[in-house]
């Protein structure tokens, strides 16, 4: 505001219409960036088809469905919500996966997390996503391994291992939420996630080139409050 | 609260709508279509100031806060936001990530004096 006037406000209907309006517009684009700690507008390089969202979204819907408790039961899926109003900022994040090496009975991927969640929100939930596409009857054991860069970030290390158990085309769920939260506190951005089959399946995530069964991660996450004194 | 209209100089609601299709946002911010940034503008009588109900309404903090930095305003009041709510967005961060997320008090539904 001009110097002298007594609120932000004021000094705007002095001006002319337009100048009105860059001036508005300006402030919309600054606040917006700044709640999302965002420092400019991101430029979109890979956008998501619509349809890997629709599937993603459909896929978490039904998720949240099957862990639903009983009717009459509140249904939080096991968050510590807040009470609406607490003007705490909460995130629902979707991250893709992007094909990492691979062979005829391993694959890698890699899902990104930007600075922004580092380091200023709490990950209350975060779950993967991945469609098997078996080749045949019978049960195929398939190894999910999550990665992380070690120390000197040169190589990965083991942070978890999961046996699971494929018998036919399904969606499979893993909770990866202490790996993302140990992940981001490290200050690294990327979860990796090796899989690797015991037979020569081929490739045992054929469906991750189809747009509809994309593996991706689901994140909740919540800004952290600043450490509050409360004055009685 | 009151809405901005014809001549009043009257503490009002100002309604602006910023539509992400023409700043060029439209690319990275998949929902909502636009902002609607309303502001407040307008004059407090100075009647307003000061009134003993006030003590008891939220607005005591702010009141005490320019009470105490700018003793002389004491005799003037604010138009400011009486009422607000989130604004809801789903858009895509720096690594082609979709989020969804709710920031807290951003459209202004209502305006009055402090």
């Amino acid at each position: 505001a001009p110097k002298g006037v007594w609120c932000p406000a004021c000094g705007l209907s002095a001006l002319a219409p337009t100048a009105q309006r860059d001036v508005l517009i300006a402030l919309a684009k600054q606040s917006i960036l700044s709640k999302l700690h965002l420092p400019d507008r991101p430029n979109i390089t890979q956008p998501t088809s619509r349809g890997a969202l629709l599937t993603a979204l459909h896929r978490m819907r039904a998720q949240r469905v099957d862990t639903a408790p009983p009717p009459g039961m509140p249904h939080d899926g096991g968050i510590p919500r807040l009470r609406p109003g607490m003007g705490v900022q909460e995130y629902e994040i979707l991250s893709f996966a992007e094909s990492g090496s691979s062979t005829s009975r391993s694959v890698r991927l890699h899902f990104h997390f930007t600075r922004e969640l580092a380091g200023s929100t709490e990950i209350l939930q975060a779950t993967l996503y991945l469609f098997w596409a078996v080749p045949g009857p019978g049960t195929h054991p398939v190894i999910v391994r999550l990665l992380q860069p070690d120390p000197a970030g040169l190589n990965t290390t083991v942070a978890s291992e999961t046996r699971l158990e494929a018998q036919r085309d399904v969606w499979a769920t893993l909770d990866v939420a202490q790996a993302i939260q140990s992940l981001l506190g490290q200050g690294s951005q990327r979860l990796t996630v090796e899989l690797e089959v015991a037979e020569d399946w081929g490739s045992p995530l054929l469906a991750v080139h189809s747009d509809s069964h994309r593996p991706f991660v689901a994140v909740q996450a919540r800004a952290r409050t600043p450490h509050r004194v409360q004055r009685r | 609260g009151i809405d901005c209209s014809g001549d009043s100089r009257m503490c009002c609601l100002k309604e602006f709508f910023v539509d992400f299709k023409e700043i060029g946002w439209e690319d990275w911010i998949i929902q909502p279509e636009g902002y609607h940034m309303n502001y407040c503008a307008g004059l407090c009588p100075l009647h307003m100031a000061g009134i003993p109900g006030l003590a008891a309404s939220f607005h005591t903090a702010v009141l005490n806060l320019i009470k105490a930095n700018n003793a002389d305003a004491a005799v003037d009041s604010c138009c400011v936001p009486t009422q607000r709510r989130p604004l809801s967005l789903l858009y895509y961060d720096r690594d082609s990530n979709i989020v969804k997320t709710d920031i807290p008090d951003m459209i202004v539904d209502a305006c009055g004096c402090t």
